[in-house]
């Protein structure tokens, strides 16, 4: 990717000492499960590597059109797993798909090289986001699963997949993908990342897309990391210029001939060019040419493609397109390589262009495309696309994790997509720009491989708990984090702990560690059958009858709070680690709850001497007031200091 | 009237698995699939992150196989898709 290392702030002085000083440190493997892979791609250059670790099990899959050789030092395993994909569909067809590790849709390469991706210089989408491209983790190797096709991904394919990823010997798991959500042990993605996480892998899964709706995420499982999406500092901006003067921002990613400054064009609404219903939405076949043809037409976002309601107009013969989002979407702008010249506009300002559509009699526009712009403020903004706390599967578990960059990222494409992904767009470009929680995941993956990289004998459960402890949840100013959708400042339901800040997860001070043992537990606090257990679990393992489990009890470097009816006292304890090689005294702070609730950490103070020393601590919330009711919500922080490290947790109560 | 066949994800407890097939699992796994049909094929076996195997069979068979000893659990396919 470009621009998100330096967003991070991984290309600074810190980064050189602790990353990329690669002899020193472990040989990492990222294990992606996709699309497949573009070997091609520079971004898989294996220049400075050395040999594929001694203890690597994974292959090069020789199928059609992929050789032993299209893997090396740094791409070094590519499987494919298609036979519960065909049972299902029937057979591949050779000429949509490939059945072998390649890429033929472009995710999987984007997903990998987000991740891992070696340096290339002079890297753009057609001359959008220029820089030089690189993964999270540049010098850790990468071993790519193809386990998605043109119908989806099938739960036997991932199973197989995770079964070799494991086998093969990967260190860190990412899964941008979801299936819904159901409870774990029917949950491929959650049973095989429960092996995975007992062998030492750290696993990385996409939130989801279906935000902002409350209750939306997928892939909750408390083992696994949930990462939302964020914007970063930069915009593709666009001036919508209408014929009364006016002049509004978008954003867009077009590439093509330009159209003049002047606004000279006819502009129609295309719910007024339609003898559809839902002609609106520009879905094909509904405009109608003959009131379409040499004009820009307004879409209302919904239901088909953002850049296949381009390609519609430009069937229509319409010259330009603005994309207004609708109220769910709000004002988050999302840009797109349209084949036409075409810009997304938000939900306000779609409305006031509309309102001087409907107001005169001949309507005009022009759209002025300005490149590529940085330095964008404020951000992160939480995507509106990205899911949604509160976690329906296991309320007592705060989801998602953290926040990670996830709209308008560049990285990696596959050679035979053109980066619409339209059948129609013939132009082949080696870097896409494209946004979703699954741009996220891969960048919380890649951050993974660095902190393994940096501290081999660290848990999965050490490593997500030192990025989502770090990271952060104001901007610098002070202010919390906003969501786009809403303009007002994100909860612990939308960005988790905050926003991964790497150079601070390098050194958390402390660390909220969980081994399979507390999984175990946390499984009986679920009240799932011995069978259920055991299948997830691969052992014969009893809850006992002579314990009291409560979900409560997972060692979760966050907090949620369910209050009973009756009001009165939740207590919870945690068990921190220190990590550092000096000591420290760390103290205790709670802020930004509201309402009549006392919060009492004990001890307020904990004093660390030496490396691995863990100490415990609870925190007792009790209710002093009746006025909240049921289903009301209110967040707040927990905060250790030692003055140099800053240890934090959010914090949900529901009544 | 037919039954359709579809694809279930079978997991077994390994820890149970009968002393004659001790060392060869994926034989105690077709056999275990072969005692509710006759046609079924494992399409994968998992022995890593899951003890177990997939395979096409009718709903019907998938219910019965839950009741062959060993088994623990039998879920139908699930499709996922990229976010």
């Amino acid at each position: 990717t470009t621009r998100t290392p330096e967003f991070l702030g991984l290309m600074g002085e810190e980064e050189r000492d602790y990353f990329l000083q690669s002899n020193k440190k472990a040989d990492v493997v990222v294990g992606v499960l996709d699309t497949g892979v573009w070997p091609e791609l520079k971004s898989y250059d294996d220049e400075g590597f050395g040999p594929v670790p001694s203890t690597w099990k994974g292959i090069c899959q020789v199928s059609k059109g992929f050789n032993a050789s299209s893997c090396n030092r740094k791409l070094i395993g590519a499987r494919f797993f298609s036979k519960g994909y065909e049972a299902s569909m029937g057979m591949i067809d050779d000429s949509k798909e490939e059945r072998s590790p390649r890429d033929v849709d472009g995710h999987g390469s984007h997903t990998s090289t987000t991740a891992t991706g070696s340096l290339v210089p002079g890297a753009s989408l057609f001359g959008f986001a220029p820089g030089t491209a690189r993964g999270m983790a540049p010098r850790a190797r990468v071993a790519v699963y193809k386990v998605c096709w043109t119908g989806g991904c099938f739960s036997s394919d991932i199973l197989a997949a995770l079964d070799k990823a494991v086998n093969d010997g990967v260190n860190v798991l990412s899964l941008s993908l979801g299936g819904g959500q159901s409870d774990y042990y029917k949950d491929t993605v959650a049973v095989g990342s429960f092996a995975a996480i007992e062998k030492g892998i750290f696993v990385s899964c996409s939130a989801g897309n279906a935000g902002p709706a409350p209750g939306s995420m997928s892939n909750v499982a408390p083992w696994i990391a949930t990462v939302g999406a964020g914007t970063i500092d930069r915009d593709f901006p666009v001036f919508i210029v209408l014929g009364n003067g006016k002049n509004y921002s978008g954003s867009s990613l077009y590439s093509g001939k330009k159209l003049v400054d002047t606004p000279k064009y006819d502009f129609i609404y295309a719910g007024n060019a339609t003898n559809a219903t839902n002609g609106n939405l520009c879905m094909a076949g509904t405009l109608i040419p003959e009131k379409v043809a040499g004009k820009i037409v307004l879409c209302d976002r919904g239901i088909s493609a953002r850049v296949k309601k381009g390609q519609v107009v430009k069937d229509a013969g319409g010259i330009g397109m603005v994309l207004a989002n609708s109220v769910k979407n709000g004002e988050e702008l999302v840009g797109d390589a349209h084949l036409l010249p075409g810009a997304a506009v938000g939900a306000k300002t779609g409305d006031l262009i509309k309102a001087y559509i409907f107001s005169v009699p001949n309507p005009k526009a022009t759209i002025i495309f300005r490149g590529t712009e940085v330095g964008i403020s404020p951000s992160p903004v939480v995507a509106a696309f990205s899911s949604r706390g509160p976690n329906v599967i296991t309320s007592g578990i705060l989801k998602p994790d953290l926040i990670a960059p996830g709209v308008n990222i560049l990285a990696g494409w596959s050679g035979v997509m053109g980066p619409t992904g339209l059948s129609t767009d013939t132009r082949r470009t080696p870097f896409n720009i494209i946004s979703g929680t699954s741009m996220s995941c891969p960048h919380v993956s890649g951050l993974a491989a660095l902190l393994k990289s940096a501290h081999p004998d660290w848990s999965p459960a050490a490593i997500k708990s030192a990025l989502m402890t770090t990271a952060y949840n104001t901007y610098k100013s002070g202010t919390g984090i906003l969501a786009v959708d809403t303009g007002k400042t994100a909860t612990p339901y939308d960005i988790g702990s905050g926003h991964a800040h790497p150079i601070r997860a390098m050194n958390p001070g402390l660390i909220y560690d969980m081994g399979v043992e507390d999984y175990l537990n946390f499984l009986c606090a679920l009240n799932y059958t011995e069978l259920q257990i055991t299948a997830m679990s691969r052992r014969n393992f009893t809850c006992s009858n002579k314990k009291t489990y409560s979900v409560s009890d997972l060692n979760y470097p966050s907090f949620t709070v369910e209050f009973p009816k009756t009001g009165g006292n939740v207590k919870q304890m945690r068990t921190v680690t220190n990590v550092e090689s000096t000591g420290g005294t760390y103290k205790a702070a709670v802020t930004g709850l509201k309402g009549k609730v006392n919060v009492v950490v004990e001890p307020s103070e904990l004093k660390f001497v030496k490396v691995g020393e863990k100490k415990s601590y609870t925190v007792s919330f009790t209710v002093t007031g009746n006025e909240k009711t049921s289903g009301s919500t209110s967040f707040g922080r927990l905060e250790w200091s030692d003055g140099n490290h800053v240890v934090g947790s959010p914090i949900s109560l529901t009544w | 009237v037919e039954e359709e066949r579809k694809t279930y994800i079978v997991h077994l407890a390994k820890h149970e698995i009968p002393a004659v097939y001790k060392g060869l699992h994926l034989d105690w796994y077709q056999t275990s699939l072969q005692s509710v049909s006759e046609s079924a094929e494992i399409l994968y076996a998992y022995d890593t992150v899951a003890h177990g195997f997939s395979t096409r069979m009718t709903p019907s068979e998938a219910e019965a196989l839950l009741a062959v000893n060993g088994v623990l659990q039998v879920t139908p396919e699930t499709r996922y898709h990229l976010h």
